[in-house]
């Protein structure tokens, strides 16, 4: 995940990128000792932290706080597990083995096993190996980001011509930005469009995942998220 | 809106519209 080096060239994307938020850290509670339980703890609080900070940052994408109050819910609720997964593969993305949910909370395989995370594990590396093969820039990162919440399907909203425009504002940014950064290969933009449905799913998979936890009971959790995964069920 | 009132009160707050 390289550093973006050279202009954009476009200001959809400039902005998007400027206003990425400052990486959030894991705090795993020093009174608790290590477990697994204690493991699921700190992804939880650390993913309802993300989560606040991704409403934030919705704010800042180009159209959205122009939409209304009620379409504004309906995309997050619908496409917030999705942006929350394309956090967790951009810091990802140069590692080969674990899951980088924060700079100081890393997960490998043995360790998701361990907390029952085998699933989501799995799932999360195959999007993360299709992101690695493609060389996916944090440029494209931010549109994708964006994208997910413009593109999430919600069934409820109030206007749809408005959340067309959005997407199609989002849409030519990253078509006008491969134009300029990959002229050499003329389907790139539709190749990320085409890694959506396996985002899409990997979104699924977690949103069952933490499901399942709520259900058993083991984990606490925010009120805030699970307000959203009470969206999702 | 009952049901998701912490989103609706965050998305209530500060909104500011950016324009491009």
């Amino acid at each position: 995940y390289s550093s973006p080096t050279k202009p954009t060239g476009n200001k959809v994307i400039s902005h998007l990128l400027m206003m990425e938020p400052t990486p959030v850290c894991a705090m795993p509670d020093p009174t608790t000792p290590d477990s697994d339980i204690k493991t699921l703890m700190t992804l939880c609080d650390l993913l309802n932290r993300e989560l606040l900070v991704v409403i934030g940052w919705a704010k800042h994408i180009p159209g959205f706080s122009a939409l209304s109050l009620v379409d504004q819910m309906a995309l997050l609720q619908s496409g917030w597990m999705e942006a929350l997964i394309l956090v967790v593969v951009s810091r990802s993305l140069s590692f080969t083995e674990e899951l980088v949910f924060a700079g100081n909370f890393r997960l490998d395989r043995a360790q998701c096993r361990a907390a029952g995370l085998q699933d989501l594990y799995t799932a999360l590396k195959h999007l993360i190996s299709k992101y690695q093969q493609m060389h996916l820039s944090p440029e494209e990162v931010v549109t994708l980001k964006a994208m997910v919440l413009a593109n999430s399907d919600s069934g409820s909203v109030e206007n749809p011509e408005a959340i067309q425009q959005f997407q199609d504002v989002l849409h030519e940014a990253l078509q006008d930005f491969e134009t300029g950064r990959h002229p050499g290969d003329p389907h790139r933009t539709g190749k990320l469009l085409m890694t959506l449905p396996l985002l899409r799913q990997t979104a699924n998979r977690a949103v069952d995942t933490f499901c399942r936890l709520q259900l058993e009971g083991r984990v606490p959790m925010h009120k805030l998220f699970l307000e959203m995964l009470e969206a999702k069920m | 809106k009952e049901k998701h009132k912490i989103l609706h009160r965050l998305l209530q707050n500060s909104s500011s519209p950016v324009d491009l």
